[in-house]
């Protein structure tokens, strides 16, 4: 049994918030990151992956569900002074976590991550991962079936934790 | 001072991959990370943000170095299995984390982060985050850059850390 895995956490008050198509040069970030903290928002998770055309990417941020009105207009203003396509948003969020210790040194523990989820029939919006934690946002409603199989498919219900 | 912030770390040896515009249903998350983890090839970051296009998504994975060729021959395969677009890569990757305990609860950290980067004229490639630590892609060369303007940033040198 998987020895290195403790807990799987649910946090059902998520949003998510991007703003696509910035300009791929140093400072856009810190432009981005700096605006949200000058309004005190508060960040869960920041994910920027390769971007289709070059000279361009994309920041995706999730924040606490209530917060969402608030980046946006954060967000709508960058946009304008950016020169961003356009602010994307989901209010659907729910963050699925696998928490443990050393979880990328086995190539079997995101695999099976994900396998649990796709043979659940429920679709992965966003992932992130760290060493003690694999988190992938998946629309609230599957929030729940998304917790008990990922349990199942590291036997966590043995470790009979009072979670 | 920062007291929540503890250490930078540099690894040189990353490389970047990502499997570009696969469906965005059930199970395509599990059947990459499945053929990565039937070939035992260790995975560093895993980031999925948000996709221009509904319907698609892109996977983007970083592994050490040396991992890249197996990786990429894994992606290649299965582009044609799932119908993806194409496999992108780029064999210049450092990742440059901030590590500390609550990172993302006081919002003026990743903007200090970010903008320390900025400031240095460093572009960010990828980013990734979790409460204890925030990972940037840069390019090797300005991995020695990065880590010395975080440690400015964050007041690092005066932990007088036998880093
Ligand atoms: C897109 C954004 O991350 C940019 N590359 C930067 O360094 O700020
Ligand atoms: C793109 C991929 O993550 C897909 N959404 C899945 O759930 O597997």
């Amino acid at each position: 049994i998987f020895r290195s895995i403790s807990a799987v956490a649910v946090d059902k008050n998520q949003a998510a918030i991007a703003i696509m198509n910035v300009p791929d040069q140093p400072g856009i970030a810190g432009k981005v990151a700096r605006a949200l903290a000058d309004e005190s928002i508060g960040l869960d998770m920041i994910m920027q992956s390769f971007h289709p055309t070059s000279g361009h990417n994309s920041i995706t941020f999730t924040v606490h569900e209530e917060a969402l009105e608030d980046t946006i207009r954060v967000m709508n203003n960058l946009k304008t002074e950016l020169g961003a396509s356009d602010v994307q948003t989901d209010s659907d969020c729910a963050k699925v976590s696998l928490i443990g210790a050393g979880l990328m040194e086995q190539p079997d523990i995101p695999a099976r991550l994900f396998d649990a989820l796709g043979q659940a029939e429920i679709n992965i919006k966003l992932i992130s991962s760290s060493e003690v934690k694999i988190s992938c946002i998946v629309s609230r409603e599957d929030a729940v079936a998304a917790a008990r199989a990922i349990h199942k498919a590291f036997e966590l219900e043995k470790l009979d934790q009072p979670r």
